[in-house]
């Protein structure tokens, strides 16, 4: 709240800030800086600018208005090309950057981090403040670029090579990574493509995803994509896609490629969360996570004829899943209910009651809670995975009918309407990955449903849903690959007796088409 | 099955923002270094010219057969990236060295008159980057301490 | 169909890790070798 600041603070602030600048831009040697450096602060010192905490906290937060203001002065004047104009702004603000850069790393004693750190997140925040602040005032008028440019410029700095920084990349990660957390594009809608860059950055993802120990940046950049997909989500759950959220989604797209080929792993840990994320009809967004797998796994071809899946030694582990989803099963009354269901198919009212808890509201479009529902689903079927392991078998189509869990999903796939059964068949789906336990018991559970079912509208919903997930544009996850060739070529189905498989001659061909490459 | 789903009123006003920032996008050099000589976008060329980058080209071995003027090119006009780093050590190897205070490169003209652990005095080649031409330097006293 | 996924400008058959020459998510190329920031001894960032 700068009505406050004490008297001639924006003044010295400005002479301070422009004498800076230019001698920043003048030092033709970056490597004397330390000189140049320690007489700035010392005239910081004169200036009575470092006597206290608050003075330095009012001291930047001036200063960023002071580089913000002009951001606006120099887009606002026509007089620049829009190189002159970066360039110019560039001067002030990498200027800027450069001296907390150097406060950062010579801040506090050496080896004592918290100092360093502290000043970090205090800079971080007013600059997140002013944003927040500064997109309020400006609405549609607001400019991403001197904050991009400050976010982009500063991280850079503090990952040059140097011992010291070296040392603190995780916390220096993480501070950055709250900090976007917090400018995330729900909370600053106009920052989003800023945003998107910044988080895509090839040095942020080669930092935060490989370079600290013991993955410890995933979970920090794993909110960051949630945060993305959030956002996403209103637009993208609806086909016709705009321009500007065709630009950002096609981004996400590139960034998603790039985790794939570099960390399959990462989105193999985080998949669950995401697809609570993503809308359902994102199909091919969610292919690119599903269809990752760890590097050193070697897949079988899922068109060799004769597969053994349930021989793969990997059908025995189950997959990393980093999400507390059993959190989402709630109320704790029902999670309750559930368990005891699971334990002794008591209470029978247990079933009857299920679609109450998983529907809330008559939306059309919007009428069931999908994190519980996957939640759900996932919960019983590692479950069931633990129940018939216990027994020392291995899950098949056989083995897994006549339990409290295949209760569960029987009446899920014969209580709920259309909309309800495909988020649930969707939930299943969303388990069809890599060879896991998880792959091999859901794929056997969604074969089991298609065999067992009383109606061919249920069978028809099940292909519909692996269908619509293997027409659409490579990757496809292996999973979905081997679950779709058993539907169709093991004749205890008899896919090709339902007329739904024959309803168009072009589904006819499509049908034929797949069959063809598998068979 | 899910149907569309009409947007609620914040999400409007998200799209709204999202909309007008898709008016001024960062460009690619935003995100980099400011570097006048190293246009981040590419330039386009005609077709026959090269188009890919040769075979081992980001080796030393490859700048070793460049001329000294071109290294002295790349040293001091492609800062802060591989091409100058590869340079400057091909320059060394041609027995060039990098004088920290002047910033420039020198080369023994002759057997140093004076050699001792602080410095060396003798004739230089030195390459003077604003006139851009190699130039001699009788007597100049040569400082361990600058050397890079 | 969704997009062709290899139309993306990324070199998803690469053996190299893609995120090191990463462009960006709105740059339909990756960096060349010149884009790439390299770690040069300070004394030679001249300006």
């Amino acid at each position: 709240n700068d009505c406050d600041d004490p008297p001639g603070l924006q003044e010295k602030t400005e002479f301070l800030l422009k004498d800076w600048v230019s001698i920043y831009n003048q030092s033709n040697n970056l490597s004397r800086e330390t000189k140049i450096f320690t007489s700035f602060v010392q005239k910081m010192n004169m200036y009575g600018i470092l006597k206290t905490d608050d003075l330095i906290t009012r001291f930047f937060r001036q200063a960023t208005q002071i580089c913000i203001d002009l951001v606006y002065r120099i887009l606002n004047d026509p007089s620049n090309s829009p190189l002159q104009a970066r360039t110019k702004i560039f001067h002030w603000i990498d200027a800027f950057v450069h001296l907390i850069a150097l406060l950062v790393r010579h801040s506090g004693e050496a080896g004592n981090p918290t100092t360093k750190i502290n000043l970090l997140n205090k800079v971080l925040g007013i600059v997140l403040g002013i944003l927040l602040q500064d997109q309020e005032l400006h609405g549609t008028a607001f400019q991403q670029l001197g904050y991009h440019r400050f976010f982009v410029m500063l991280f850079l700095e503090l990952s040059s090579p140097d011992a010291v920084l070296e040392s603190l990349m995780l916390s220096i990660m993480t501070a950055f990574s709250h900090t976007y957390h917090l400018l995330n594009p729900a909370l600053a809608p106009g920052f989003c493509y800023a945003w998107l860059e910044l988080i895509s950055h090839r040095i942020f993802i080669g930092r935060i995803l490989a370079q600290i120990p013991q993955q410890k940046g995933w979970p920090l950049y794993s909110q960051l994509l949630l945060d993305l997909f959030r956002y996403l989500a209103p637009f993208l759950r609806n086909a016709e896609l705009a321009k500007p959220v065709q630009l950002l989604y096609k981004g996400t797209l590139r960034v998603l490629l790039v985790l794939l080929h570099d960390f399959p792993e990462f989105l193999c840990d985080y998949h669950f969360g995401f697809c609570d994320a993503i809308p359902p009809n994102c199909i091919q967004m969610r292919n690119i996570i599903l269809a990752a797998f760890p590097r050193n796994m070697r897949l079988p071809d899922p068109f060799t004829p004769n597969l053994k899946v349930d021989m793969l030694a990997e059908t025995a582990t189950a997959p990393k899943i980093c999400s507390n989803y059993v959190f989402n099963i709630q109320p704790a009354n029902f999670k309750k209910d559930l368990d005891s269901y699971l334990k002794a198919r008591a209470p029978v009212t247990f079933l009857s009651e299920l679609r109450s808890h998983l529907q809330i509201s008559n939306e059309p479009g919007s009428r069931y809670n999908i994190p519980l529902m996957n939640a759900l689903v996932l919960y019983v079927g590692t479950q069931a995975i633990s129940h018939i392991r216990s027994k020392n078998f291995v899950p098949n189509t056989s083995n897994i009918a006549h339990s409290a869990h295949m209760d569960i999903f029987q009446n899920l796939a014969v209580d709920l309407d259309t909309e309800g059964r495909y988020l649930f068949l969707n939930a299943i789906a969303n388990q069809l990955r890599y060879p896991n336990s998880h792959t091999h018991y859901f794929s056997c559970a969604v074969l089991h449903l298609f065999a067992e079912a009383n109606s061919e509208a249920i069978q028809e919903q099940i292909t519909r849903v692996l269908l619509e997930r293997l027409i659409v544009n490579r990757p496809h996850p292996w999973g979905l690959l081997i679950t779709f060739i058993e539907l169709i070529k093991n004749p205890i189905y008899k896919f090709w007796d339902h007329d739904f498989v024959h309803c168009a001659p072009e589904i006819s061909r499509l049908f034929e088409s797949v069959a063809r490459s598998c068979m | 099955p899910l149907g569309t789903l009409p947007l609620h009123k914040d999400h409007q006003l998200q799209f709204k923002m999202m909309e007008a920032a898709y008016y001024h996008l960062p460009t690619p050099a935003d995100s980099e270094r400011l570097n006048i000589y190293l246009p981040r976008t590419p330039v386009p060329t005609p077709q026959h010219y090269p188009q890919q980058q040769l075979p081992l080209y980001d080796t030393v071995e490859f700048y070793q057969r460049l001329s000294t003027e071109t290294l002295f090119f790349v040293f001091y006009y492609m800062e802060g990236s591989k091409a100058q780093y590869l340079a400057a050590k091909a320059l060394k190897k041609q027995s060039w060295r990098f004088h920290t205070k002047y910033m420039m490169w020198f080369q023994r003209h002759e057997e140093p008159k004076i050699i001792n652990d602080d410095y060396e005095q003798g004739t230089y080649i030195y390459f003077d980057y604003e006139k851009w031409s190699q130039r001699k330097k009788e007597g100049f006293t040569f400082e361990y301490k600058y050397l890079e | 169909l969704g997009n062709d996924l290899t139309g993306l400008g990324l070199n998803l058959n690469s053996q190299e890790s893609l995120h090191p020459t990463f462009a960006g998510p709105f740059a339909d190329h990756p960096c060349r070798v010149q884009d790439v920031e390299c770690n040069v001894p300070t004394e030679y960032l001249i300006n």
